[in-house]
């Protein structure tokens, strides 16, 4: 493992530490996505059934337990816990648009036709864009919490932790793997315009809004 | 194998 990896693993984790305590801490999920969160809760538990089949290593399996943890956390903290503070109203992404064509793509275009195979595609695709519905609420409101965009900006940094990670790997190790490369360049394009607002504002002290 | 490889990755 390169540090481009653990550094990318540990700011995704640090992301969704960084959504639960926000939420926690202020008793609100006010201007989260309910949709992303129940997408990325969809992505982690169809990405690590291989936690029933095969054992890589402590490390692995810890981290995945965690993501999927935290993301149903997540999940029932928006939509039971503190469901009065959810501001469902502008979370109003369609994301049948979102599943139906990545589901149909995961069998399209797969390593292999078998069930863990295509639910592993469909996740890395659905994952590319299952932030789409909390950039959507924010352009809709036309602002975010300075927290919020920590969040997000963690979850941008991952994804560009991990492109260098497949670029080192593809140079040390030989390995490459075009589905999650390809996917994984997409989500990352999909926070460039955010991590210019991000270093633009929220980084000069400002709160991240939007011109009307 | 490269399987193995890509699923050490999360």
């Amino acid at each position: 493992m390169n540090i481009f990896r653990l550094f990318g693993d540990l700011s995704h984790l640090a992301a969704i530490i960084i959504l639960l305590l926000k939420i926690w801490k202020s008793r609100s999920c006010a201007g989260i996505s309910g949709k992303s969160q129940i997408l990325f809760a969809i992505v982690f538990t169809t990405r690590y059934l291989d936690l029933l089949t095969s054992f890589i290593s402590l490390y692995n399996t810890s981290m995945k337990m965690i993501y999927i943890g935290c993301s149903y956390a997540t999940v029932y903290l928006i939509y039971a816990k503190f469901r009065a503070t959810y501001d469902g109203n502008h979370d109003s992404f369609r994301v049948e648009f979102l599943i139906v064509p990545v589901g149909g793509l995961a069998v399209l275009i797969n390593h292999d036709f078998s069930l863990l195979e295509i639910l592993w595609t469909f996740s890395i695709y659905l994952e590319s864009v299952a932030i789409l519905p909390q950039l959507f609420m924010i352009s809709k409101t036309g602002e975010a919490e300075t927290i919020t965009t920590h969040y997000l900006f963690c979850q941008g940094l991952y994804r560009a932790l991990y492109l260098i990670n497949w670029i080192w790997r593809f140079y040390f190790e030989g390995f490459f793997d075009m589905i999650a490369i390809v996917a994984g360049v997409v989500q990352t394009i999909l926070y460039c315009d955010f991590f210019y607002l991000y270093v633009t504002k929220v980084l000069k002290g400002k709160k991240l809004s939007l011109p009307a | 194998n490269n399987q193995q490889t890509r699923k050490d990755e999360l």
